[in-house]
């Protein structure tokens, strides 16, 4: 999981 | 998904439907702040605006048009059957800062520079502060209904369960989002001097009121 970003919490 | 998240999802819908709760049976919103719960409208818009472009479960989905549309009945509430139970003056807060800083926080701190991606970081900065509003009432009121506490508590509790969810995430996949980390720690501190007066006031039995 490279993503810097959370995009699945809400 | 992780116990954590899930349980603080779960008081966060639990929160709202305290919220409708309290409108319903007094029949009032005296007590809750027109602009916190618009702030929050506007969170929810600009943070699932990937309901279009990106599918992650159905459970997400349904989470995500449960908010927005639960935030938009709430301020139709407070607006047309419930407008003469809101008190303008009470819902002094300049949240024009809280929409403009929370603006240039997201030119600052957005991870790309698109549009969608922009106003995520947006909705993340202007969460942080959308409770401000209403703690500002509640503390020029001084006082609150105990269902409106109940509120307060669920919410502020979904926000201190995303800290733990962080904790865990980064533990099991060491995966860490600055922004909204940051930002969810400075939103849960809004809430320690509440927090305070909940848990010797409230929980005791008595009635929430400010020393």
């Amino acid at each position: 999981n490279d993503s810097p970003k959370n995009h699945d919490e809400l | 998904m992780n116990i954590f998240r899930l349980v603080a999802d779960l008081m966060h819908l639990g929160s709202i439907l305290i919220l409708l709760l309290k409108m319903f049976t007094s029949r009032s919103c005296a007590g809750i702040s027109f602009k916190t719960q618009a702030l929050y409208l506007i969170v929810f818009v600009t943070r699932y605006l990937d309901l279009f472009t990106h599918f992650v479960s159905v459970y997400n989905t349904f989470m995500k048009i449960f908010f927005i549309s639960s935030a938009g009945y709430i301020l139709y509430m407070m607006r047309v059957p419930l407008k003469d139970t809101y008190n303008k003056h009470l819902d002094a807060f300049r949240w024009e800062f809280l929409l403009g800083g929370a603006g240039v926080l997201a030119l600052v701190f957005t991870h790309k520079y698109t549009v969608i991606e922009t106003l995520w970081t947006y909705s993340i900065f202007l969460e942080m502060m959308a409770i401000l509003p209403q703690l500002l009432q509640l503390q020029r009121t001084g006082e609150a209904e105990t269902i409106t506490t109940h509120y307060l508590f669920a919410l502020g509790a979904y926000r201190a369960l995303y800290i733990v969810n962080w904790i865990y995430r980064y533990e099991t996949e060491h995966h860490v989002d600055a922004i909204s980390t940051m930002a969810g720690i400075v939103q849960t501190a809004l809430y320690c001097d509440f927090f305070y007066v909940y848990f010797t006031r409230v929980l005791k039995g008595k009635r929430f009121k400010l020393p």
